[in-house]
């Protein structure tokens, strides 16, 4: 464990809190793409199977158990009782073509030949695409309230610090290095490059969200 | 250290 890993971690955790005190305060799921929500609630499930099959440490443990419990509760709220404010036709991003891209990049490409190996790979594919229908659905309607804007950058800077850990693990770690993770967290953390741009000129100087 | 294996990040 190092700081830049705990820090993203804890950034992650601070994005789910934000999302679920959005959707409790406004009682809406307006602006938040139920199909990226979906995906994460994916990636969890294929990544996280792991729980069953080795230990790494408590809080390696509750920290998993918390990502899949949240992503299937915000998965619940917009399914059923915020559903009815749920916009069908702004979240219409094609998720089959990200789910079968990650499926064929994790079978050509996997640490190992095994189920969970090719899981795991699917999963970290996966998540690195997954924020894309909340992205598109931000650009299709060219704006979101602050909290969501807020809940998409604590994202992006959760990944963001995960690459700086990498970097130190690297160099602290006898050369560690995991391709998959690595390639598939830079084209996570480059997704977020326009909305990060967009969140420091406009969201943190006071202006909402909005697309020039 | 087998790195397929040492899945220790989130």
């Amino acid at each position: 464990m190092n700081i830049f890993r705990l820090s993203g971690d804890l950034l992650h955790l601070a994005s789910i809190f934000i999302l679920i005190a959005r959707l409790h305060q406004t009682k809406s799921c307006a602006g938040i793409s139920l199909k990226t929500q979906y995906l994460y609630l994916l990636v969890f499930a294929t990544r996280y199977l792991d729980l069953f099959l080795g230990f790494v440490s408590v809080y390696n443990t509750l920290m998993k158990i918390f990502f899949l419990a949240s992503s299937g509760y915000i998965v619940y709220l917009m399914y059923s009782p915020l559903k009815a404010s749920y916009d069908k036709s702004l979240d219409s991003f094609r998720v089959e073509y990200i789910i079968a891209f990650a499926a064929v990049v994790a079978l050509a490409f996997p640490h190992k030949y095994s189920v969970v190996e090719v899981l795991w790979s699917f999963s970290i594919y996966l998540e690195s695409l997954a924020i894309i229908p909340q992205l598109f659905q931000m650009t299709r309607t060219g704006e979101a309230d602050n909290i969501t804007s807020h809940y998409v950058f604590a994202l992006g800077g959760y990944r963001a610090l995960y690459m700086l850990n990498w970097f130190y693990r690297y160099y602290t770690e006898d050369n560690y290095v995991d391709y998959i993770s690595w390639i598939a967290g830079i084209v996570q953390t480059a997704l977020y490059g326009d909305f990060f741009y967009i969140y420091i000129t406009r969201v943190l100087k006071g202006k909402s969200f909005k697309l020039p | 250290m087998d790195r397929a294996s040492a899945h220790d990040e989130l």
